[in-house]
């Protein structure tokens, strides 16, 4: 559980990162 | 440079301090220390008053772990380690893609660590009562969102003062942000709000071992 939404977050502020780009 | 390592600082912070702590609040609210019973204790058969096993720890009438016993506090600093291994690929490309160097990671990584310390802590120490859970979701959302609101409010009302900078510095969300930049020299600069997030750590050991 804790290891899947540690994850997702990873993931989500990468995109939120590299979406101006 | 995209702002790739910062994002990512930042939205680890949300993790640490509102996320994290909700599963861990939820998992010592189901864990049951081995050996506790189950049933009330007036069940046993020779009438023994004695309802706390010693050292042991004791469950809330809803189920609400009230201690934190030693397999968690291993458990969890395994899982962390985990994250830290599991991010690593995240930080790989952050750090490309965000024209970052290796001491840039690694200073993010220590401010990481005393935000996720400061989590954990609240998280796990205070949350031993449904009225101890809602102090450490209140103390995290504070930490996490309270303060860059704060900041904010200052920056727009009260501009000529020095607070909105010791806010940008003391809220984790913008001083992750500011400290994920590239190429900056490697010991965070001001240092003092990670020693904050430790000391914010150790106060809610202190106080929960004082509980």
């Amino acid at each position: 559980g804790g290891g899947v939404l540690f994850l997702l977050v990873c993931l989500a502020s990468l995109a939120v990162g590299i979406w101006p780009g | 440079p995209l702002p790739a390592l910062r994002t990512l600082a930042a939205g680890l912070v949300l993790h640490a301090l509102l996320i994290y702590p909700l599963v861990l609040m939820r998992r010592l609210a189901r864990s049951r220390p081995a050996g506790a019973p189950e049933n009330p204790p007036s069940q046993t058969p020779d009438g023994a008053t004695t309802n706390v096993p010693d050292g042991a720890t004791t469950n809330a009438p809803d189920g609400v772990a009230t201690s934190v016993h030693g397999g968690f506090v291993a458990a969890t600093a395994c899982e962390l380690l985990a994250f830290a291994i599991a991010g690593g690929p995240f930080f790989l490309v952050a750090a490309y893609l965000g024209d970052a160097v290796v001491s840039d990671v690694l200073r993010v990584l220590l401010c990481l660590s005393g935000v996720y310390a400061a989590g954990w802590a609240i998280a796990s120490r205070l949350a031993r009562s449904p009225g101890g859970r809602s102090v450490s979701v209140l103390a995290g959302a504070l930490l996490a969102l309270g303060l860059p609101a704060a900041y904010y409010l200052a920056l727009e009302f009260a501009p000529a003062g020095a607070a909105h900078r010791v806010l940008y510095d003391l809220a984790p969300v913008t001083f992750l942000w500011s400290q994920a930049a590239s190429r900056l020299a490697f010991w965070p600069q001001p240092l003092w709000p990670v020693a904050v997030y430790v000391a914010l750590a150790a106060a809610a050991v202190l106080v929960g071992w004082a509980m």
